[in-house]
């Protein structure tokens, strides 16, 4: 892998979203994941539509919560994805209002990433942005920085948080990676949460996976 | 019907006919299959409330009865069983979804199910929050009494005065930082005994990161490890097994 990768300079990602009071975090992670697919393999970077996922997808949960694998079925069945501006976040359980002529994204396939750090992070500067799901301990009270919890606080078999992985690097020899995150701008640093890289902190590497787009 | 509340913890409690509806739609799903004759009733009911937009967050306490066969947990004659159980309920648009249920026995031989004592010592954040009342607004001497007997973690006795004057005005920096507008006096001191107790936890936080992370206010201060869990965290992540998927191909070369 490159030494350090950031798709945000690369216009591979959406500006910080907010799932406001809703454990929707799932979909936000998968539709992160599509557009950065979507960009590197069309070219147009579009911000894709959470609300669909939360109203249509029917393998998961809404609010309650779900799983990135369910999303990315859903979007195979249900034909694509709509755009935020088509079909707009509104962070509550509504009916579903997909429109198959609206879907301005697809997908082929969804695949399981490597646990080993590198091979993710060589992944990641090769093929874009990877949904992850992570413990999120301290989260609630991070501001900046990189986190590095000890690790049987941050144990990586209670993953309660999908997140989206858009790089990585070294910050005074600290590796890191940069994690977009679904809680507003105005959480952590501009949005974004930065991690220790290397050690599996809080179970980075457990649950990485990305859509195909052909 | 509620039973009346505790003189002590009117302070932080939101209005009584407020929690009755999600109260009983709690009660509704938790008699959810269950046969005519062995549902459970609902005794008393406290709690607090958070509103955000269109929702409100319900976070209720109660006391269930219901027919009980075990004589190990319900003293003969009694035939009742007590239960004591902690709900939230999201309210949107006037509909309500049970987020979460949590309910156990009481033993009515040692506890004396029921009673606002009961409730009182069960849940340390409720505690919590009705002992730090007394550290920032002065309250009749029987009152104060009361909190203070509930917790020794927030007796104004214990902490330093100006720990306590630093810690509202951070509060109060918050407040307006984050534009929160509680819909009481006494919602605001809960949550602000909330925001105490999470700055305590971010400091541990800090203590124990090995990195250059820093922790300490952010807009979810005033939630309970608890509420921010149910409203912002994705349990099912570990709690169902994610389909499998083929492998991604390695990346080879430079």
């Amino acid at each position: 892998a490159p030494p350090e990768w950031d798709w945000r300079n690369k216009g591979a990602v959406t500006k910080v979203k907010d799932q406001g009071m809703c454990g929707s975090c799932w979909a936000f992670s998968v539709t992160g994941n599509v557009e950065g697919q979507w960009f590197l393999k069309r070219g147009d970077l579009l911000s894709l539509s959470e609300q669909e996922l939360v109203d249509c997808d029917k393998l998961d949960k809404a609010c309650l919560g779900g799983l990135p694998s369910n999303a990315y079925s859903a979007i195979k069945t249900l034909g694509g994805l709509e755009t935020e501006d088509d079909y707009g976040y509104n962070g509550h359980l509504q009916t579903c209002n997909f429109s198959a002529e609206k879907a301005k994204v697809y997908i082929n396939d969804s695949v399981e990433l490597s646990q080993n750090e590198q091979k993710l992070a060589a992944w990641l500067a090769k093929n874009g942005p990877i949904s992850i799901a992570i413990n999120a301990f301290g989260m609630q009270f991070y501001r900046h920085g990189i986190s590095h919890p000890l690790r049987p606080l941050c144990s990586p078999w209670l993953i309660d948080h999908a997140v989206l992985l858009v790089g990585y690097g070294n910050r005074s020899d600290i590796p890191f990676w940069a994690i977009k995150n679904s809680w507003g701008t105005d959480w952590g640093e501009e949005g974004y949460y930065y991690l220790h890289r290397g050690s599996g902190a809080c179970g980075v590497n457990i649950m990485a996976s990305s859509a195909v787009v052909n | 019907a509620l039973p009346r509340r505790a003189a002590g913890a009117q302070a932080w409690e939101a209005e009584s006919s407020e929690l009755l509806a999600p109260a009983r739609f709690a009660l509704e799903m938790y008699n959810r299959g269950r046969a005519a004759g062995t549902r459970a009733a609902l005794g008393a009911v406290r709690g607090r409330v958070r509103r955000e937009g269109r929702g409100s967050l319900y976070s209720l306490q109660a006391t269930l009865e219901e027919a009980c066969n075990d004589p190990t947990v319900c003293q003969l004659p009694v035939s009742k069983k007590t239960l004591l159980c902690s709900f939230q309920v999201l309210e949107e648009l006037g509909k309500h979804t049970l987020l979460r249920r949590d309910c156990r026995p009481v033993d009515t031989k040692i506890t004396g199910a029921g009673s606002p004592q009961m409730l009182q010592s069960s849940g340390s954040n409720f505690i919590q929050g009705s002992a730090l009342i007394s550290l920032f607004q002065s309250y009749p001497d029987e009152k104060s009494e009361n909190f203070r007997s509930f917790s020794p973690l927030f007796n104004k006795d214990t902490l330093p005065e100006d720990f306590v004057m630093q810690v509202a005005s951070i509060f109060k920096e918050f407040v307006i930082t984050y534009n929160r507008t509680y819909e009481t006096k006494e919602e605001a001191q809960w949550r602000m005994s909330v925001f105490i107790n999470n700055m305590m936890r971010a400091q541990k936080i800090q203590a124990l990161d090995r990195g250059t992370a820093r922790y300490g206010v952010t807009k979810f201060s005033d939630l309970t490890e608890e509420e921010f869990r149910t409203i912002y965290l994705n349990p099912l992540l570990k709690e169902l097994r994610s389909k499998r998927m083929p492998l991604a191909m390695s990346v080879n070369g430079p």
